[in-house]
């Protein structure tokens, strides 16, 4: 493993902390989309079935464990938590997620690798995390108040997407045989759609200002 | 067309 690859996984790691400890600590699931939160739900479903097929290493596993766990416990606050589901901006949390999971999974079908139950729902898995925070996006244009944690949580995540690129040039120009065109596509979508949220993270950061997207 | 032993990322 590489140090690229070691920092993305952290990077998403503390996105995951962050978020867990900004609706644990106050109360509150205020600007947080429910509908990117379930897409990633599914996202790791079903890109970690091989863990009931192979076994990678305690780390890999220890971390998918990680990233199912802790989706699921955001996903059971936001809905059922007495005190947290309140503060659920449902109203503005209105992106139609039906119509990324929908064409994520056609093309799931036609454009994979092997034409098998687990490698379809593996490629979908890669073809929906790759939009899977656009609900998140659009709910903080929504939000005139973006709260800091709601948006390091979004920045780290980007962070995590931008490392692997680097991960995945390093692993190029070392391993041979090492390609993987879907995933590297897919992963390059990804953080493009993240450019633009960048660009007024950094600029709010610089001006010392609160961050605000424009709509 | 890839490996399946790549599967290692997360």
């Amino acid at each position: 493993m590489n140090i690229f690859r070691l920092a993305g996984d952290m990077m998403h790691l503390f996105s995951i902390i962050v978020l867990l400890l900004k609706i644990n600590a106050t109360r509150s699931c205020r600007g947080v989309s429910l509908k990117t939160q379930e897409l990633y739900a599914i996202v790791f479903v079903c890109r970690y079935l091989d863990l009931f097929t192979s076994f990678i290493s305690l780390y890999n596993t220890t971390m998918k464990l990680i990233f199912l766990l802790s989706t699921f416990t955001i996903i059971y606050w936001m809905r059922f938590h007495k005190v947290i589901r309140v503060t659920y901006d449902r109203e503005q949390d209105t992106f139609r997620y039906q119509f990324l999971i929908l064409p994520c999974f056609l093309l799931a079908l036609v454009l994979n690798n092997e034409f098998s139950a687990m490698e379809v729902l593996w490629t979908f898995s890669i073809y929906l995390e790759a939009v899977a925070i656009l609900p998140q996006l659009v709910l903080l244009q929504r939000t005139n108040n973006i709260d800091n944690l709601t948006g390091n949580y979004v920045f780290l995540l980007g962070s995590y997407r931008a490392l692997y690129i680097l991960n995945w040039i390093y692993r190029f120009m070392t391993e041979p045989n090492y390609r993987q065109y879907l995933v590297w596509i897919s992963g390059i979508v990804q953080t493009i759609v993240y450019i633009d949220f960048f660009y007024y993270y950094i600029r709010s950061w610089r001006n010392n200002e609160k961050l605000s997207l424009p709509a | 067309p890839e490996v399946k032993l790549l599967k290692d990322e997360l």
